[in-house]
This record gives structure tokens, C-alpha cells and sequence, in this order.
């Protein structure tokens, strides 16, 4: 089973 | 003030069509250092970062740091209506809700202008940090193109793995299943029809391929595609566009749970 994370997951908000 | 001149107008034309797909709306930033866009796809997963470098404009003028939100099917639009050998200048004034685009054909027999009203949109900007990849992948742009099209007619997910034998392409369906090796091949007449797979360790990473064949909108703006690969990072298919910056597209992994 594989799961779909936003993107937010990997990066960090400035 | 903002004045910005490309004769080579097509491109901004590619830039738009290349993006509108994943993105509705989108907030533009110039800057002396150029033309710049970063934005997510509605559902999150997805991230496009745009720059066109100052220098490559045949004319640039940004007074100061200005944002404008623009809805990108509007803005195809208007482009739609600029012949392609037309030249184009973009317009934009601190304080206003519209923006201007003027069209000149090459012969400066005709000339029209447009004018788009600009929205408010919140933009929130992500810091990208710098990471090391396992393995880029080099390879022609229509050729990367075919595949995720293709695959995306028999499975919804590419796994993509490179190892010392090149780059694997697989999905799996209801119909079955499909596997293409790009192997490494620099013994091509022409530089652009070259695939290089550069690999410090060999990755696995399983990619939704709605958002890959989005991605490949971008195909006209560049012979080659960069795709930058690392266990548990989003990908990034990078297109090059010559002389003037980028469009760079990441996308996150599907995670094994």
C-alpha cells in the first residue's frame, strides 16, 4: 500500500 | 514600474501552457533578478518553480519587487491572440489591478495591446533546500513524454528505479503490466537525442503518473528533461529553457506504509 503526502511534508514554508 | 520585452514571444506562450495544467492561479514575482513563479497544484502534492533570468529579456525593467496574481488560463488567453514570431512586452504598474501584454508582429505592421486584471491570491512560498540526488537521469524530452503517456493508458502509478543498467520505467493495472529500460546511450548523432543516467546509489520511488504526464506539457520548451531522484524526496523534472532559467516540477513520492 503506498500513500500520497503533500508536498508541504518534504519542504519547509518561508 | 514593470516593463518587460521578449522577441522571442512563443516562449512566454510555452511557459503558460506548460504550467496551466497543475496550476489555476498564480502568483508572479519579478524582481531584478527576473520573472519568477512558484506555485502548488490544488491537491498539495505537486510544485512548480518557474524563473526567467532578467538577462535573457531583450528589455527588463522592475523598479522594484512586485508580485501579481494571475489566473493562468486568462493569461493563455491573451497569449493565444500574439502571432508566433510576434514580439511581446508585459506591462505592469505598482498600485494597479491590470497588467498589459502588447504584441508586435516582426514586420511592426501590427500592434495590439491587451489588458488582464490581475487577482489577490495568498501565495505561500516553500524553501527548497539544496539536496544531494542518488541518481539524474538526462534524457530527450518527447522520448520521456512517450512513456508516461503511454504507461498512463495501462496503470496509474510509474515506478521509476535506476540502476548501474539505466532508468526503468513500470506500472501495473487492471490490463496488465509494462516495464521500458532507457539504457545510457551517448553514441547519438545530435547531443539532445542523448540519455545519461549519472548514479551514486540506485533508487526506487513510485510517482502518481496524472502529475508526471501534467509535467510533460512542458515538452516544447526544451529537447532534453533533468530528472533528479532520491529515496523519500520529491522528484524533479526539470526543464531547461535556454538563456533565460527553468521550469522545475517536483512531485512527492508515493510512500510505502
Amino acid at each position: 500500500q503506498h500513500r500520497q503526502f503533500p508536498i508541504i511534508i518534504f519542504f519547509a514554508m518561508t | 514600474m514593470l516593463e518587460l520585452r521578449l522577441v522571442q514571444g512563443s516562449l512566454l506562450k510555452k511557459v503558460v501552457d506548460a504550467i496551466r495544467d497543475l496550476v489555476n492561479d498564480a502568483s508572479f514575482d519579478c524582481s531584478a533578478t527576473g520573472f519568477s513563479l512558484q506555485a502548488m497544484d490544488s491537491s498539495h502534492v505537486a510544485l512548480v518553480a518557474l524563473l526567467l533570468r532578467s538577462e535573457g529579456f531583450d528589455h527588463y525593467r522592475c523598479d522594484r519587487n512586485i508580485s501579481m496574481g494571475m489566473n493562468l488560463n486568462n493569461m493563455a488567453k491573451m497569449l493565444r491572440c500574439a502571432g508566433n514570431d510576434d514580439i511581446i512586452t508585459f506591462k505592469g504598474d505598482d498600485g494597479s489591478d491590470t497588467v498589459s501584454f502588447m504584441f508586435e508582429s516582426p514586420t511592426q505592421d501590427k500592434i495590439s495591446d491587451f489588458e488582464m486584471k490581475l487577482m489577490d491570491i495568498d501565495s505561500e512560498r516553500l524553501g527548497i533546500p539544496e539536496a544531494k540526488y542518488q541518481a539524474i537521469v538526462r534524457m530527450p524530452s518527447t522520448e520521456f513524454a512517450r512513456i508516461c503517456k503511454d504507461l498512463g493508458s495501462i496503470g496509474d502509478t510509474v515506478v521509476i528505479s535506476v540502476t548501474k543498467e539505466g532508468v526503468k520505467f513500470s506500472t501495473r493495472g487492471d490490463i496488465g503490466s509494462a516495464n521500458i529500460v532507457c539504457r545510457q546511450n551517448t553514441d547519438v548523432d545530435k547531443p539532445e537525442q542523448a540519455t545519461t543516467v549519472e548514479m551514486n546509489d540506485p533508487v526506487s520511488l513510485t510517482f502518481a503518473l496524472r502529475y508526471m504526464n501534467s509535467f510533460t506539457k512542458a515538452t516544447p520548451l526544451s529537447n532534453q528533461v533533468t530528472i533528479s531522484l532520491s529515496s523519500e524526496l520529491p522528484v524533479v523534472v526539470e526543464y531547461k529553457i535556454a538563456e533565460m532559467g527553468y521550469v522545475r516540477f517536483y512531485l512527492a513520492p508515493k510512500i510505502e506504509e
